[in-house]
């Protein structure tokens, strides 16, 4: 992936990613 | 936005920024991954589609992020109604970008309202780069604001029956003036449904930025969702640049045809 982004955060994003869903970060 | 707050990044993760000629003019949302949700009065008068650009991933108009995008605009579609039965109604627009949004944690697309929407018990947010008070003065962090919906008739009264048409609806906090104000046309009104976020407005119009029996006006997405979707299934892609020939290639032919030029004197 090309997110430059601790492991713990990345998020994988298809082409359909679903709409109106923030990033949510695990505490 | 009056009486808002600076906005962190990621939160609206939808919220784009339309430039003309360098400037901020408007504001919009993602919706597809080529297209960009907003207002019809931000293209109209026969402005230079060359002359926009659009931003994504931005919170601070002066400093790009790490997660900032940069867009031409392929083709902007304005709503067939825009001005026909009201001077800013039918106000939204479809803007086409030349290359496809790469999507993150803060670059997101909002989901469109759709047709049946029932508005009630919702908690909605507007936000933008417009005009922080009746002045004029600006902010360049995103501003966002929460904003209690206005019952359509009650907007009907406060304005006048034929000013608010059905594709429109009202939203504003009459006592501490919170609203949209010039410069966060084009932008979303989102509610959460649920822990989705839906775009049920773009900011539209209103008298002015601060009176306070005069609600900001939006054009109501839910009015306009078949046409938003119709368009996004059946608009083709913009064609993309032909990708140019390699440098090992070019130099591999640049050489033959020396060659052959050298070859052709003898």
């Amino acid at each position: 992936t090309a997110h430059r982004h601790p492991a713990s955060e990345e998020v994988a994003f298809s082409r359909d990613v679903a709409c109106g869903q923030r990033h949510v970060q695990g505490k | 936005i009056l009486g808002g707050v600076d906005a962190l990044e990621t939160k609206w993760p939808w919220q784009a920024s339309v430039h003309y000629a360098g400037f901020h003019i408007c504001g919009g949302s993602i919706v597809d991954e080529y297209w960009i949700l907003s207002a019809a009065h931000c293209f109209d008068r026969n402005k230079n589609i060359k002359a926009f650009d659009i931003y994504v991933g931005l919170v601070d108009l002066k400093v790009a992020g790490n997660h900032t995008q940069w867009f031409e605009v392929n083709r902007v579609i304005i709503h067939p109604t825009y001005g026909l039965y009201h001077p800013i109604g039918g106000d939204i627009a479809l803007v086409q970008l030349k290359t496809r949004i790469v999507f993150s944690d803060s670059v997101l697309p909002i989901c469109i309202a759709p047709p049946d929407l029932t508005l009630s018990n919702l908690s909605c947010w507007a936000t933008g780069w417009g005009y922080i008070s009746r002045q004029g003065d600006t902010s360049n962090k995103l501003q966002e604001v929460r904003l209690p919906l206005i019952p359509w008739q009650l907007c009907q009264l406060l304005y006048g029956q034929t000013d608010i048409l059905p594709d429109m609806l009202c939203a504003g906090n009459f006592r501490n003036m919170k609203t949209a104000c010039e410069g966060d046309s084009g932008g979303p009104l989102v509610c959460e449904f649920d822990r989705t976020w839906v775009q049920i407005g773009i900011v539209s119009w209103g008298q002015g930025c601060a009176y306070p029996m005069y609600p900001t006006v939006f054009a109501r997405v839910s009015f306009f969702s078949k046409w938003i979707h119709h368009h996004i299934e059946n608009t083709p892609l913009p064609l993309q640049p032909l990708p140019a020939l390699s440098s090992t290639l070019g130099a591999i032919i640049s050489v033959l045809m020396t060659s052959l030029a050298v070859l052709s004197m003898l």
